[in-house]
């Protein structure tokens, strides 16, 4: 069965592409085919992966936008054999306010969704830091979220907002639900990582995944490179912690 | 005269909550009558200070929603004698989809400024990391653009985006323009935080600020307190730093 996996959360900079680039090359590496789906107008998952994003002729946005009814969904092989990339472009920052006029506005992904689903044992799509058309759009579409919590005050508290929304759109979409949370950024030289992930894991307890991801300043760097982490520094402790929590989720299954 | 200045970058979590939170209770602090505005549907800039937001009962939400043309604006005192907020809530997420089909909905903001806009030396708002409608809002109702640079690969990035935006907008508010760029969150023990810093200022030259704000976890400690940084630890090398901005800011005039 093929499962859809929605990175989100509104709270800027918590780690949302980071975990969908490792997540989705760990799990093309324990051959698991597997398309990631960037609906970020930053196109920062796109750009991480290392493709030239003014080169691309067809992305996410002409899946999304009216006129692109028939055309065929533009998944591009990566160097991964078993990992597919829909790409973004900045073009979709204007998508919003077109779609936001037009009927069935919520639906277009998930109609797309369904031409190509049979072809990947996983989808996982990474959202734009905001509760707006496009992560509505995901969430119409999709089952499982899993949330990146950078461990600080304000992401934290961005969790019962984003759970009010999954709640509205499960009138329509009643098997969307939060699979899981992982801690990003975990910073040993303060107590206040410390703090909030004792914090968090009292209040979701089971969802809370065991791994906590590192801050390791490697991750920060691998952008550069047009890489992720998994390859840039594959035996950074970084590195090791998405492969643990890769395989958690698998295990969650 | 008054200043309007926008904290802004659609890259999230690059610090534009603490950079609008701190410059606004140090022009206070320096005498600046100065009101803060929160268009953030996150409302971290509002709960930052202390605010409880569901106790709130007029917030910018009313001032962009249509069926409020004419009630007062709801400009809250602070701790800070010469320190007001215009508060944000979490119903300011539908705001975008409500205007989104209105007619002249890019001015609604700008029309609430003129208003008030005698009553302040300094009017500073606090953007969402997206560059939607919210934050075209404030772009049309602003003249100066102050941008938070995390010292990472994909916030660099995120500056030629912005500056396409802006110039869009220029087309109705020609005084619209990127008054500087302060480096946030550099990191002494990696080379990155040099190595971003070095490119901005090859790059963008005289536009950002020497003042450099340094990665100082009570910065993210302070959130839980409602309280800035500047009242939270006022001899932290973080509240030094932003002082130290604040004076670079009013130079800069
Ligand atoms: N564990 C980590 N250690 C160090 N740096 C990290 C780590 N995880 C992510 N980063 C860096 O922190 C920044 C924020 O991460 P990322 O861009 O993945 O977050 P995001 O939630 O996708 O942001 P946005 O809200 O803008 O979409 C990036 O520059 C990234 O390289
Ligand atoms: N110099 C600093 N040192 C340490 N932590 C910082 C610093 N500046 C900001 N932070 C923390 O980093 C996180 C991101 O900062 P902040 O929320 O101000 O960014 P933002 O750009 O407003 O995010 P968003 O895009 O979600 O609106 C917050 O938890 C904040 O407390
Ligand atoms: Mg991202
Ligand atoms: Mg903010």
């Amino acid at each position: 069965i093929m499962r859809l996996i929605a990175i989100a959360s509104q709270k800027g900079g918590t780690g949302k592409t980071t975990t969908a680039m490792n997540l989705g090359v760990c799990l093309a590496e324990r051959n698991k085919k597997t398309l990631l789906i960037d609906i970020d107008p930053q196109a920062n998952l796109t750009t991480g992966l290392g493709f030239d994003m003014f080169e691309l002729k067809q992305t996410i946005y002409h899946v999304l936008s009216n006129h692109h009814e028939n055309m065929p969904i533009p998944c591009l092989p990566t160097r991964w054999p078993l990992l597919d990339l829909i790409p973004s472009s900045l073009d979709l920052a204007s998508v919003e306010l077109e779609m936001a006029s037009r009927v069935g506005r919520e639906w277009r992904l998930k109609k797309a969704i369904e031409i190509i689903a049979n072809q990947y044992d996983y989808i996982i799509i990474d959202t734009p830091p905001s509760l707006g058309l496009l992560t509505q759009n995901a969430f119409m579409a999709y089952e499982k979220i899993i949330i990146p919590l950078q461990l600080h005050v304000y992401a934290l508290k961005a969790i019962p907002q984003l759970q009010t929304t999954i709640n509205l759109i499960r009138e329509f979409n009643p098997a969307l639900h939060i699979s899981g949370i992982v801690c990003t950024m975990y910073d040993t030289r303060n107590n206040l990582s410390r703090v909030i992930e004792e914090s968090v894991r009292e209040k979701f307890g089971q969802i809370v995944y065991t791994t906590v991801i590192p801050m390791n300043i490697v991750i920060a760097e691998s952008p550069a490179a047009g890489k992720p982490v998994l390859e840039y520094a594959p035996n950074s402790i970084g590195a090791k912690a998405y492969r643990e929590f890769a395989e958690e989720v698998l295990l969650n299954e």
